[in-house]
Order: structure tokens, then C-alpha cells, then sequence
């Protein structure tokens, strides 16, 4: 289903350049649930928002179902990034000025849902993730944590079938965060939804059906058993 | 050193209110390590916010070495925030158009160390924390990982007698991660400093000399084993 080869992301600067992505070159199937780990700077991040279409390798192939996404026409994009896709970012990228409830509707919104109804789906989504009773604050009235569970209940709203979610627990207390993943394992089991979960937590990665190692931008071979 | 009784902290939403501190009350001792933790939610940032002299309680008193915070003039608090205090913030706070170095020499320069002295001080610091070669990067161009170093080489850098470090392995794979906890154990040894560590992970919580823990705003007796 997902299919990445020879993924290079190179970031020019002044005279030197950071090979963010070094020739990555992975497989993940429908309705797998794999996580990726690895140093800090390893390039996970940059790995998942190619996979996420919101970036572009500087070469190499990424092929969705088949199809070849630094192909995709706007529109296409749009939608996949939308309703098919549902991100978790690692510094969740929410809308300082909206609530929480706001920024979780936001994606119904786009999807054309009415407005009655997002709002209803959102409140449910929210609630999920234990914040039924923050649905009107704002970003900067949260704790970290709980704007960690909006940037995921936001990236859960439009029902995707594929999760990619950037370290969705690095900010909570661990029982939070087991809630978090039991969520995840759900949706996972009831679904088919296919996961991808850049994660520091080894007890994540042991939940995970396979873990994709890397190290300075390039996957690591599993029979390679030095220390990340 | 450390002396708060009471605190407490209420946000007026219309007509509801919420009790981020609802009656702290803790000492912490000269060149004590301890560690922070809770719930996500529980209130751990908002006390911490309130030790470092960054906001103020509601109701309730914050004495550092005798010395009522809430009295102190403005500059008194503004060296006590650039100078003694080295403060990690859980969402990094950098400044978004300015380099790693950049955003680690301002709280020299702001001490008014000249600039050759404060851009070393700067380099030597970040290299400290494994960033010696991102010191002309921006934000944006660095991962999450190293934007939390950067957060934390610019809390380490006026040589401050306390650090308050809100959850600062919270974006760290586990070995980045321990160098940061080995690199403040050796400034708890070395120098003597006051540490006070917000964490979601036990293996810190587990290093540190005594265990603050925060239910729903109040400190949890350290008979009460119920989960937090
Ligand atoms: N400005 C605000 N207005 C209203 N409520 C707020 C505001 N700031 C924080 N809160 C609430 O106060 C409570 C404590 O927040 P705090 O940031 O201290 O939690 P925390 O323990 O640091 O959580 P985390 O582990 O998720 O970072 C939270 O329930 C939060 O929703
Ligand atoms: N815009 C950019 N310009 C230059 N270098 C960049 C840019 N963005 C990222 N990098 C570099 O690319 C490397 C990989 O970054 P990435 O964010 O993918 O790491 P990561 O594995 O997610 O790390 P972390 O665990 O700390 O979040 C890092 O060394 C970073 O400094
Ligand atoms: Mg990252
Ligand atoms: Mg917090």
C-alpha cells in the first residue's frame, strides 16, 4: 500500500547540506500497525511527512496504492491529506486562535460535513481523548498534553484509514498515554486502520507489529544490532 | 530555599472556573534534585511557571531564600529570570527567526557579556548538548529533538544556581535523553545546582533525590498510593 523507494531529502544551506533522508526505502502494508524509531535527527519526522504528502523527497519514489503521489493533482492531494490521511504532528500545528472543539471541526469542515454534525463528531472525538471538558479552550489554556490529544483527536475526526502520527505520546504521563495507544490498538483492530507511529516509547514499539529502525536517514538492516 | 504554601491558581472561564493549583505547598532545599510529576493536566507546568518567577499564584505565598517573590521590583525579577534561574520550557519558547546560537547567546547578552565572550559561551553550551554542528540553524530547520536541546542549552547558559526543566526528554529518544539527565546529574555534582524536573519518565523520577507528586492541582501525600 505504501511504498517508498530510494527517499532522499537534502536541505541546501549556504554551502553545506543536511542529507535529512538518505536513500530510505520502505514497505508497509493495508492495515499494518509499525512503528518508527531513532535518534534524535534521525530524519523520522521528515520520513513521515513525505509519507503524509506534505512534503516532497528531493528523489526517490512514494507510491500510494500504487499510484505516485509527486504526481498527484492538487485536488487529489487535498483530499488524500484530508480524509484519507490523518496526521498527528509532533509540535501539533494547532490554531492558536480556535478552541479545541474548533480545531478538531476544522477537517469536517473542508470535508463539507454540516456544521451540526462536525460539531457533534468532533465533541465525540475530543471526548475520547479525555478532554469533554476543554472543548472551549484555546491552545495557550491547555496543558501540553491535552494539546498534544486535540493535535490527535483532530488527526482521528475524519474517520482516515491511514494514521501517521509524529511521537503522539512524548508529552503525556503514562497512563494517559496508555490510553492514548489503546485508542490507536482499537482503531487498529475494528477499523483495519493501517498505523505509522514515530515513537521514542519502546514500550509503543513493542506493541507494534514491526519497527522500522533508522539511522541518519537510512533504514537500519534488522540483523544490524548496534545501538541507534 | 524553595518555600510555597498555599498556591493557588484559578483561570475564569465565563461562568466556569478551573483550579490549575488548587493549594501547593512544598519546599525545596539548596542543591536538592527532585522531580515533578502527575497527570497530564494535573498542574505541573503552572507550578513550575510560578517557581520560575513567570507568572503569579492566585492566592498563596512563593519565597526564594526567604524572599517573597510577589514583592520583588521589576528588575530584581528580571535578574532572577535571566540570571539565577535557568528555566526549560515544555514548548521550547525559541525564537522562531533566529539560529540555535542565536537564541542560546541572548540570555547572555541580555546579562551583558560582550559578544565575542557570549557567542563562545553560546557554541560551547550547544556542543554540549550534541548540537555543535546545527548552531546556524533556524528552528524550522531543526528536528524536535534538537529544538528541545536548544531550549535546554539556553536554560544552562547564564550558569544559573536552579534549573526548572519542564519535561525536557519529553521529544528525546531514551539515549539523547540520558545524556541530557547525565549532563545535569554532573552540574548537580559539580555545581551544586537546585534542580527541579517536570517528567512523565520514571526512569528520571527514579534518579532524582525526592518525588513531588501532583493530583488534580494539590501535592499527593507520599502515603497515598493510589495512581496518579
Ligand atoms: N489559561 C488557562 N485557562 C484555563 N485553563 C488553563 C489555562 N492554562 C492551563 N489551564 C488548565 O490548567 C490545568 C493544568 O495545566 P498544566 O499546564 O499545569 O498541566 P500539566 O500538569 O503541565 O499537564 P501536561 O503534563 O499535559 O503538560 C489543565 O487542566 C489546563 O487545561
Ligand atoms: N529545513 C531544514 N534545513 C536544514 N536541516 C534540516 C531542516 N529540517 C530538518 N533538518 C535536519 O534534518 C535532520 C532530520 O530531521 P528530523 O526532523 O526528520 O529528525 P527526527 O528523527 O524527527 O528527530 P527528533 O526525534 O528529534 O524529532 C535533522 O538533523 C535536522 O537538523
Ligand atoms: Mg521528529
Ligand atoms: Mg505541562
Amino acid at each position: 500500500m505504501i511504498e517508498a523507494r530510494g527517499l532522499t531529502k537534502v536541505y541546501k544551506m549556504g554551502t553545506t547540506e543536511v542529507r535529512a533522508l538518505n536513500g530510505v526505502s520502505l514497505d508497509v502494508f493495508q492495515s499494518e500497525m509499525v512503528s518508527v524509531i531513532g535518534q534524535s535527527g534521525s530524519g523520522k519526522s521528515t520520513l513521515l511527512s513525505i509519507l503524509g504528502a506534505l512534503d516532497l523527497p528531493t528523489s526517490g519514489s512514494y507510491k500510494l496504492d500504487g499510484r505516485e503521489v509527486a504526481t498527484m493533482r492538487d485536488d487529489e492531494l487535498a483530499a488524500l491529506r484530508n480524509q484519507r490521511i490523518g496526521f498527528v504532528f509532533q509540535k501539533f500545528n494547532l490554531l492558536a486562535r480556535s478552541t479545541a472543539l474548533a480545531n478538531v471541526e476544522l477537517p469536517l469542515t473542508y470535508a463539507g460535513v454540516p456544521s451540526r454534525q462536525s460539531r457533534k463528531r468532533a465533541a465525540e472525538t475530543l471526548t475520547l481523548v479525555g478532554l469533554g471538558d476543554r472543548l472551549d479552550h484555546k491552545p495557550n489554556e491547555l496543558s501540553g498534553g491535552q494539546q498534544q490529544r486535540v493535535a490527535i483527536a483532530r488527526a482521528l475526526v475524519n474517520n482516515p484509514s491511514i494514521i501517521l502520527a509524529d511521537e503522539p505520546t512524548g508529552n503525556l504521563d503514562s497512563r494517559t498515554g496508555e490510553e492514548i495507544l489503546e485508542l490507536f490498538h482499537k482503531l487498529h483492530e475494528e477499523q483495519k486502520i493501517t498505523l505509522i507511529v514515530v515513537t521514542h516509547d519502546p514500550k509503543i514499539a513493542a506493541q507494534c507489529q514491526r519497527v522500522i529502525k533508522l539511522r541518519d536517514g537510512v533504514v537500519v538492516p534488522d540483523d544490524d544490532t548496534r545501538p541507534l
